[in-house]
């Protein structure tokens, strides 16, 4: 329970009223920063023991992805051809949600654990989150499905090596003005 | 024509062609000219030794002068797929946006990116979402009361007092930590957001929401520091959601926006596996 009582205390201080609103000074900013990410990712080994006690794993990698905010995913950017992602749903009914995954541009299946093939798409990832500095630019597409997810569910993406099976997008009108992309500068 | 629709089986989305700009919303039954840009204050730099007349800054939000809304043209590219469409918007070098619509999901997703804010003409500027329809709200809209029931909020009013508003745009901005909404006695509209935000209904069928904020000030009430984060030198970029929802106004809207909210802020954790070990769940 040590890591889950950090995160708890840091879940604490998190309720400090600034914060809530923002109004802390920036050192303090990037300490709740530390503090939050380092509790955060400890955290993770009590998940992985979890999902090892309710899957048939007992090795199992189970890595988690804290940029996904900003669409990047260095599990699936560098292990894309066969990937498991393991939902949680923590509420007591089932619960349904689009799930979206940074990958390379190639030609995916989604299938359900019983290899039934679910409907997947191959979405860019918008060219100003591209830009975005120090994020990887090779993974500019996500792959979005739709999952299932009683308590817990296990979606396999695997690389297609023909073209068929992926829906592509089609692209049915596009107006771009120039795109003069942000030039990455050194701090 | 000059139209554009994006549609999915429930939500009905008409653009304007030449633009880029949102035009329409059909769902739920109902239709309405609805108008979306990005619109930005330019940050009061005043006199902190005049309670009046402080700056811009962490505590309070103090717009200096007129709103400069973004309606010229903008730069979009479609993607029209069977689970999800997506309409990507590039309003200019630091706000862009997706609209999207994920099959059989009942609301209108705006997934926006601000930053970094340029400061090189020394203002600070805040950056706010607004929503422009033809609902005939007369100056009454409603926000929620950290998450639970909804207040009901009147342009330049208050509710025990008659209030000297001197700030015209922030004397009337509430706090909005789940959502804001509007109503005439046909339709409802309503925006949900994924963090805590001040917003405002400013005009009749108007409803506007702040995303991200530069501001190069202090205004003098603690912290001592201008909200200006520079990280990696530039300012922050931050990347958000609203979700809008188009309802009739008598058929119990708000049980829709709730059922909304929960699904918004499901705790879904992704943990991710090569597949050579693949699990069965027990």
């Amino acid at each position: 329970t040590e890591d889950l009582d950090e995160l708890r205390q840091v879940m604490g201080i998190m309720q400090h009223h600034d914060a809530i609103t923002g109004t802390e000074k920036q050192a303090v900013a990037r300490d709740y920063d530390r503090l939050l990410t380092d509790a955060m990712v400890d955290a993770q080994d009590n998940a992985r023991a979890a999902l090892r006690v309710l899957t048939n794993l007992s090795t199992g990698q189970f890595d988690s992805c804290l940029e996904l905010n900003i669409s990047v995913c260095a599990f699936t950017r560098e292990s894309a051809n066969n990937v498991v992602v393991t939902l949680f749903n923590p509420l007591a009914h089932p619960s349904t949600q689009f799930v979206r995954v940074p990958v390379k541009q190639q030609q995916y299946l989604v299938t359900d654990e019983r290899g039934r093939a679910v409907p997947s798409e191959l979405v860019p990832v918008p060219w100003q989150v591209l830009s975005i500095q120090h994020r990887p630019n090779d993974t500019q597409h996500e792959l979005v499905f739709k999952a299932t997810v009683d308590k817990l569910a296990n979606y396999y993406i695997r690389v297609l090596p023909s073209p068929k099976a992926l829906q592509r997008f089609e692209r049915v009108h596009s107006l771009r003005h120039d795109r003069n992309r942000i030039e990455p500068k050194d701090e | 024509t000059d139209e554009l629709v994006v549609q999915n089986s429930q939500i009905k989305l008409t653009f304007v062609k030449s633009t880029g700009h949102l035009k329409t919303i059909e769902m739920n039954g109902v239709s309405e000219n609805i108008e979306q840009n990005f619109a930005i204050y330019k940050g009061a730099m005043g006199n902190n030794g005049i309670a009046q007349n402080r700056s811009s800054g962490a505590y309070i939000f103090r717009p200096d002068g007129e709103v400069t809304v973004l309606s010229d043209k903008i730069g979009y590219t479609v993607y029209d797929g069977a689970q999800v469409k997506e309409v990507h918007q590039h309003v200019n070098e630091w706000i862009s946006q997706v609209i999207r619509l994920y099959e059989g999901v009942n609301r209108v997703e705006f997934e926006w990116l601000v930053g970094p804010i340029p400061i090189d003409d020394d203002n600070g500027k805040e950056i706010v979402t607004r929503f422009k329809s033809g609902l005939v709200s007369n100056g009454v809209f409603f926000t929620d009361s950290n998450g639970r029931e909804m207040i009901k909020r009147e342009l330049n009013k208050r509710e025990y007092f008659t209030p000297n508003v001197t700030e015209s745009v922030s004397g009337n901005y509430y706090p909005v930590t789940a959502r804001i909404a509007l109503e005439d006695s046909q339709k409802r509209l309503a925006l949900l957001n994924d963090r805590a935000q001040g917003g405002s209904s400013l005009a009749d069928g108007q409803l506007e929401l702040m995303l991200h904020r530069r501001l190069l000030r202090d205004d003098a009430f603690g912290v001592s520091e201008a909200l200006n984060e520079t990280q990696f030198g530039t300012g922050l970029i931050a990347r958000g959601k609203v979700f809008l929802i188009l309802n009739e106004a008598e058929s119990k809207p708000t049980v829709a926006e709730r059922l909304a909210q929960q699904e918004i802020h499901l705790p879904f954790w992704k943990f991710f596996s090569s597949s050579n070990t693949a699990s069965v769940v027990k």
